[in-house]
């Protein structure tokens, strides 16, 4: 999968997602 | 006995020479099989991997004995509602559930070993109208429930006296989740499959539902198996059990799917379609281990999957005493467990 299939990739997503989601 | 009486070449390029049949369990009562699974049992100070097989009314343990036989050590009897699930508990001894109901689970049950009284032991740990469950490390349950319009999904600590009194809940999807997964390489992470065909992310640790990714319309009914974290992307196997024939690859039978959990956009990346002469629409149930699939077809044909080539590598057709009728993986090495209806669960060697 190259990353313009796929948007911008983060090696750090889960923290990411879980600092911007609702608690 | 049976192995050798199957016929040696299946299809080009596919022989049953890969499954060997190791050991066969039978059981005399007659009853009918409903699921089959294995846990590991210690007792005494031996720690073994033993064989769990479930009918309607009650659940059997088989340790392993000399010269690849096997002996029942005991049997659980339960009560009016019929098991329909043995739910495993991963890394877990002396521990397994069940999920009993009519045409959907309503209760499950722990069913244990006390090896501090040398005894078995069975307790309640939830009822309600439950939609999907599934066993995760560290002794916890996972399951989602419908109560009218209202989804729960909770977890809940198992002990050796039965659930833990406090529970932690999920932050529920609009969507029914239909399926659960535990994300390797990422300890907080659970991913689930919905009703409308999404992917769910939770943080385990604080409850959050972290992101909610769509697989696809051209592929419905979709049930996660497995799930890992690479390179930043999550990487999940997929199954549609209502895969077709086709030469378009249009409806595989199991897919491997990169998704990007920031953009929530997705990518297939190895699909595996039905083995060739499997007609029509086939319903499949079976599970998954590592990068290998296993599962029973409509015919009654067995079929393993290497999931990295895409490709159908053994294929176990109906042996003397009939079809098929369930197929797990053992947890340890390439062991195939694969029930017929009657209650005979055979061995086999990957």
């Amino acid at each position: 999968c190259s990353e313009s299939d796929l948007g911008p990739i983060s090696f750090n997503w889960f923290d990411e997602l879980s600092a911007e989601a609702p608690p | 006995d049976v192995a050798e009486q199957l016929p040696p070449v299946l299809h080009d390029g596919l022989t049953e020479e890969s499954l060997q049949l190791v050991s066969e369990l039978k059981d005399s009562s007659g009853s009918c099989a409903v699921d089959v699974s294995t846990m590991w049992w210690e007792a005494a100070g031996c720690r073994e991997l033993c064989v769990v097989t479930a009918c309607e009314s009650s659940v059997s343990l088989w340790k392993p004995l000399a010269s690849d036989r096997w002996g029942k050590v005991h049997t659980w009897q339960l009560g009016q509602i019929p098991v329909i699930q043995i739910v495993p508990l991963p890394d877990t001894c002396n521990l397994v559930c069940i999920a009993l109901g009519e045409l959907e689970i309503g209760e499950i049950r722990l069913l244990l070993y006390s090896s501090e009284s040398d005894s078995f032991k069975q307790s309640l740990v939830k009822t309600g109208t439950i939609k999907a469950v599934l066993g995760l490390k560290d002794r916890r349950l996972v399951s989602s429930s419908r109560s009218g319009q209202e989804q729960q999904v909770e977890i809940v600590s198992l002990l050796e006296t039965g659930r833990s009194k406090d529970g932690q809940t999920l932050m529920p999807p609009e969507e029914t989740v239909l399926a659960f997964a535990e994300v390797e390489g990422m300890r907080d992470a659970l991913v689930g499959t919905t009703a409308l065909n999404s992917i769910v992310i939770w943080n385990l640790k604080t409850g959050q539902l972290l992101k909610k990714m769509h697989v696809g319309y051209s592929y419905p009914a979709s049930i996660c198996h497995r799930a890992y974290s690479d390179s930043g992307l999550l990487f999940v196997v997929l199954s549609h059990p209502h895969a077709k024939e086709s030469e378009s690859c249009g409806n595989p039978a199991f897919r491997v799917v990169a998704f990007n959990p920031k953009t929530a956009r997705s990518r297939g990346v190895v699909s595996s379609s039905l083995p060739p002469g499997h007609t029509g629409r086939q319903y499949l149930e079976g599970d998954v281990k590592d990068t290998l699939a296993a599962a029973v077809l409509t015919s009654g044909t067995i079929a393993v999957w290497d999931l990295l080539l895409g490709q159908c590598t053994a294929l176990l057709p109906p042996g003397l005493a009939g079809s098929w009728a369930l197929t797990r993986w053992a947890p340890t090495s390439a062991c195939l467990l694969a029930g017929q209806q009657d209650g005979t669960v055979c061995l086999y060697r990957y």
